[in-house]
């Protein structure tokens, strides 16, 4: 484990998880550190979706996934996928106003 | 399985390859039909290609950056993307055009990863499917190289028909008379596949099953289908070379009968010329006698002006004929350069008249000195082209005027034109895209492919700048927005879906970028404008409203746009308004 966790660095780990939408795609512009919770977290909702052992840490099996090759588009329904439209979809049909 | 937000209004859906000279077009276009294909038979969809830029999904071969703000990698990792169905690039398929493709269907992955099966995932993006966490799914984001072989994983096929329904049965001719055939039908399909079933389950042996034969009927219908198009082209193609050597041989004769009528009128004109001499030798001779008949002199003479007439004629048509033997041979040199084989229009019989007209002036200032003005916009309806404070005032530009607020409100005898304080700027100027303040106060406008940068109302010197000297692309036509981001306080610039920083120590865009503009998340794409306020805050523009930006949120402060007239031209409320607050 130790091993796996030095050749994939917390950095790579950073924006392979940004880059498929488990963390905010923001954090490239605004460069917000995250909590090791908020990273542990992300690591096991790439796990869970990768359908390997979830421990919330960089083991041998997530090293391995993240080399995987793999499509682009991100892996959650975010605010910031790649439809031009979906912002309009998700905040326009969706917000109650109270009277 | 999971559905993304917006799908396909229609269910006849068109798609084009934009790479079609690469060595492997066919095979490309053949398994992206074919992957089509695997979607429509498990829906209502269908497909159609065409060679068109305005289908709904576009396949595009492209290496590292290409212009919509996702790069790809290089080989290996990111393989392809996709983006869900929507206007402009929603529906598109980009490949790294740097991986080791397999276009053979082969399922060893040691030539290569599958193009088929990365196809059928893309496409499964570009009609509205997610990413699955279903393992065996083929919208699982992770590339695994499955046989494909015309069948959908249950998941994604319940996404898809969950989308656009299930397809109905189309009957032939003899379609079942009673609900008990129908039912008996039903039941012999329930049998003939079973995707719960393992492979020995006979009817899954695709041996036994016959789906796979009707499948490959099809698949030798679609195959006849292509073929017999192809040789429609061909034909078309044949018809058209014929079309061309008629017209050339047309062409060829009417030249012949010119030569020979050119040849004729030499001959008469040698005629005449002996006849001249012969006459006047006559009249050596017998002068007294030809003195006195002036009428055969006027013959002569009339027959003098009729030959030079031939003669002025005979060189125009040989002129004409030139000038169509050069046309031929230009439009031959340029189909052959381009080698295109569309038909060539025939060039037309006129000769291009001298005209002492001179060319169209490259001084701008001189084009629209006529022009008629542009009318002032109504200050509470309208659209900003660009806003900044300048100076500690907030300017709002629209055409070719300008508002200025101050502390105090607008400032009277505004708008005005903008002009009038930068008079360096064009003086046909229709309008700014993006205005604002730099570190060192200079006031930097964004005027199509130009940037301008005002030392105060001063020109800089050496401006205006072509827009690809700050490392912006030099394809780009035009600036939407720039603003100074008080989260960090670096400038940013935006065009259409994408955007980029400039490094304010080398005055270039920083290495990655452009960025796609949904990080700035509900502002959308093609904003108007955007600039940081006095109180700090971003704000963007788009048509009559505005969004505040959250920093800390990454978003939008109010999903809703509120009406910009209201709060940056403090434009009275109308009589039924009613605030989003009261609401």
């Amino acid at each position: 484990s130790k091993k796996a966790k030095t050749a994939i660095s917390e950095d790579i780990m950073y924006n392979y998880l940004m880059q498929f939408d488990y963390l905010p795609k923001s954090d490239l512009e605004t460069g917000a550190l995250r909590t090791e919770d908020q990273l542990k977290e992300a690591i096991r909702s790439l796990q869970s979706f990768g359908n390997i052992t979830v421990t919330g840490e960089i083991d041998s099996a997530t090293a391995r996934l993240i080399q995987k090759p793999r499509c682009g588009v991100g892996d959650r329904r975010s605010a910031d996928s790649f439809s031009p439209d979906n912002l309009y979809h998700e905040i326009g049909s969706n917000v109650r106003v109270r009277r | 399985f999971a559905l993304q937000g917006p799908k396909w209004s229609r269910t006849d859906l068109t798609w084009s390859m934009v790479n079609r000279s690469m060595p492997d077009a066919s095979k490309v276009e053949r398994m992206v039909q074919t992957a089509l294909d695997v979607w429509a038979n498990h829906s209502k969809l269908t497909f159609r290609e065409v060679y068109s830029d305005q289908a709904d999904i576009q396949i595009l071969f492209a290496r590292r950056a290409h212009g919509d703000g996702y790069k790809f990698d290089g080989p290996g990792q990111v393989l392809a993307h996709a983006f869900y169905p929507g206007e402009g690039r929603g529906g598109d398929a980009h490949f790294d055009a740097d991986e080791t493709w397999n276009f053979d269907g082969e399922s060893d992955d040691s030539h290569g990863t599958n193009f088929l099966n990365v196809a059928l995932h893309e496409l499964g993006h570009s009609l509205g499917l997610a990413h699955s966490a279903i393992p065996d799914a083929v919208m699982f984001p992770w590339y695994q190289n499955n046989e494909v072989a015309g069948n959908l994983p249950d998941d994604d096929r319940y996404g898809i028909q969950q989308l656009y329904g299930t397809k109905e049965k189309t009957w032939g001719p003899y379609k079942p008379q009673t609900t008990t055939t129908t039912t008996t039908t039903t039941t012999m399909r329930a049998m003939i596949y079973r995707a719960d079933k393992p492979a020995y389950w006979p009817w899954n042996n695709p041996s036994n099953n016959p789906n796979n034969d009707r499948n490959r009927a099809r698949e030798r219908q679609e195959e006849e289908r292509r073929r017999q198009e192809k040789e429609r082209r061909r034909q078309e193609e044949e018809r058209r070379h014929q079309e061309e050597e008629r017209r050339r041989q047309v062409e060829e004769r009417q030249r012949q009968e010119e030569e020979r009528w050119r040849q004729e009128q030499e001959r008469q004109e040698e005629e005449n010329r002996r006849r001249k001499i012969e006459h006047k030798s006559q009249w050596e001779r017998n002068p007294s006698k030809e003195r006195n008949r002036p009428r055969e002199r006027q013959e002569m003479e009339r027959r003098r002006q009729e030959q030079e007439r031939q003669e002025q004629e005979r060189q125009e048509q040989e002129d004409r004929r030139r000038e169509r033997e050069r046309d031929r041979q230009l439009e031959w040199e340029r189909r052959n350069r381009n080698g295109a084989r569309e038909p060539v229009t025939p060039t037309a019989n006129t000769t291009p008249r001298p005209t002492n007209k001179p060319y169209p002036t490259v001084h701008r200032q001189h084009h629209h000195h006529n022009k008629p003005r542009k009318p002032k916009p109504d200050s509470c309806m309208t659209y900003y082209d660009a806003i900044s404070i300048i100076r500690g005032e907030l300017f709002i530009f629209r055409g070719p005027y300008l508002w200025r607020i101050g502390t105090s409100g607008l400032y009277n005898g505004y708008p005005t034109e903008i002009r009038r304080h930068w008079s360096a700027l064009p003086e046909n100027l229709t309008k700014v895209d993006a205005v604002y303040e730099n570190k060192q106060r200079q006031i930097v406008f964004f005027i199509g492919r130009e940037y301008y940068v005002f030392n105060s109302v001063m020109l800089a010197p050496g401006f205006p700048k072509p827009l690809a000297s700050l490392g912006l692309p030099p394809t780009l036509t035009h600036i939407d927005a720039s603003f100074v981001w008080g989260h960090n306080n670096r400038t940013y610039m935006t065009s259409g879906t994408l955007y980029w920083r400039i490094d304010d120590y080398t005055g270039q865009v920083e290495l990655d970028y452009p960025r796609d503009m949904s990080i700035w998340s509900g502002v959308g794409y093609n904003i108007d404008a955007a600039f940081q306020y006095l109180d700090g805050k971003t704000y963007f523009f788009k048509n009559l409203g505005y969004w505040e930006f959250n920093d800390d949120r990454m978003k939008v402060a109010h999903a809703r746009a509120k009406l910009s007239a209201r709060r940056w031209m403090q434009c009275a409320r109308s009589a039924n308004e009613v605030d989003d607050e009261q609401r």
